[in-house]
């Protein structure tokens, strides 16, 4: 599953996702990405989330609007959100996977739970970083 | 002009790392150094984080090696069917796309849902008849194929259940 969060000068905020899906999957079976909340999600007031794993467990999570509900309702900061919806939520209900987010004021997280995630991001202060493993 | 940013996702899971090479890895570095390049132009030259986010995306999914678009992993009956989904945090405004075959960049088939049409999901067959509509580039079937996703299928098929791509070992069969 691939993905993208950006947030532009402008200080507004959007997520895409796109994924073949699971290997054999059958019965037109279709996991988080196409829905809205679960594995993409952008909103001005709090983040732009996007998300790759277990689509099914990301569902019942309704992950990547619990990420910005914690923001919204918790004051938490985009990194501490993702966090507890990343490692600690997903993780108890065996969720393997991670995501990508940003904030309004360009902050940037990229967690994951897993092995690796194929990830990258920049940053127009002149950061930088493409990795796979922790 | 404020500060601005993007992020990027290939997919996650338990990449081995002695099955990753070093050109595979390399050959994977390309693949995530270029999608946010394309995104990251985008920002850079004033456009918005949808737009960026769509650039970064189409890189992605034309990348034989991520599992979206060219390269997609197989169905249990041998084909492919593919989901997206794109947001601006802007409006709310929202467009996915769910179990849809033969075209080329299904985040552009979300997006245009988002913008074109009254609707926030549309799935199967009757999202490749709003592509085919609105003129998205279609791709016969083997165009997705990727050697490396049919050997994973191969491993799988007899199976009844369904695996994440990075979690199938070729030596060693899933569940």
């Amino acid at each position: 599953t691939v993905g993208a969060v950006a947030c532009d000068a402008n200080g507004n905020l959007a997520a895409a996702t796109s994924t073949g899906g699971m290997t054999n999957k059958n019965f037109n079976r279709i996991g988080d990405t196409p829905v809205i909340g679960s594995g993409t999600y952008a909103n001005n007031q709090t983040c732009a989330i996007s998300c790759t794993g277990h689509g099914e467990l990301f569902l019942r999570a309704v992950a990547a609007y619990d990420v910005s509900c914690l923001m919204e309702y918790k004051g938490m900061n985009l990194q501490q959100a993702m966090e507890i919806v990343t490692l600690d939520k997903l993780v108890k209900i065996n969720g393997e996977g991670g995501m990508i987010g940003v904030d309004g004021n360009a902050n940037t997280a990229m967690i994951f739970n897993s092995e690796g995630m194929y990830r990258a991001m920049q940053h127009s202060r002149g950061e930088k970083q493409i990795a796979i493993y922790k | 002009m404020g500060d601005f940013s993007i992020a990027i996702h290939g997919g996650a899971g338990t990449i081995l790392k002695k099955d990753l090479t070093p050109e595979l890895e390399a050959a994977y570095t390309k693949g995530l150094a270029d999608a946010v390049a394309s995104g990251y132009e985008v920002l850079s030259k004033g456009g918005n984080a949808i737009d960026a986010v769509t650039a970064a995306v189409i890189s992605l999914e034309d990348c034989i090696l991520f599992n979206a678009g060219k390269g997609s992993v197989f169905t249990k009956t041998g084909g492919h069917e593919m989901d997206a989904a794109i947001m601006n945090g802007i409006s709310l405004e929202a467009g996915a796309v769910a179990g849809v075959s033969s075209v080329k960049n299904p985040v552009l088939l979300a997006k245009t849902i988002m913008e074109k049409s009254e609707h926030v999901m549309l799935s199967g067959d009757g999202a490749l008849q709003f592509a085919k509509q609105q003129q998205l580039q279609l791709e016969a079937e083997d165009y997705f194929f990727s050697q490396f996703r049919y050997d994973q299928w191969q491993l799988v098929k007899n199976e009844n259940s369904a695996a994440l791509d990075h979690n199938i070992q070729l030596e060693k069969k899933f569940g």
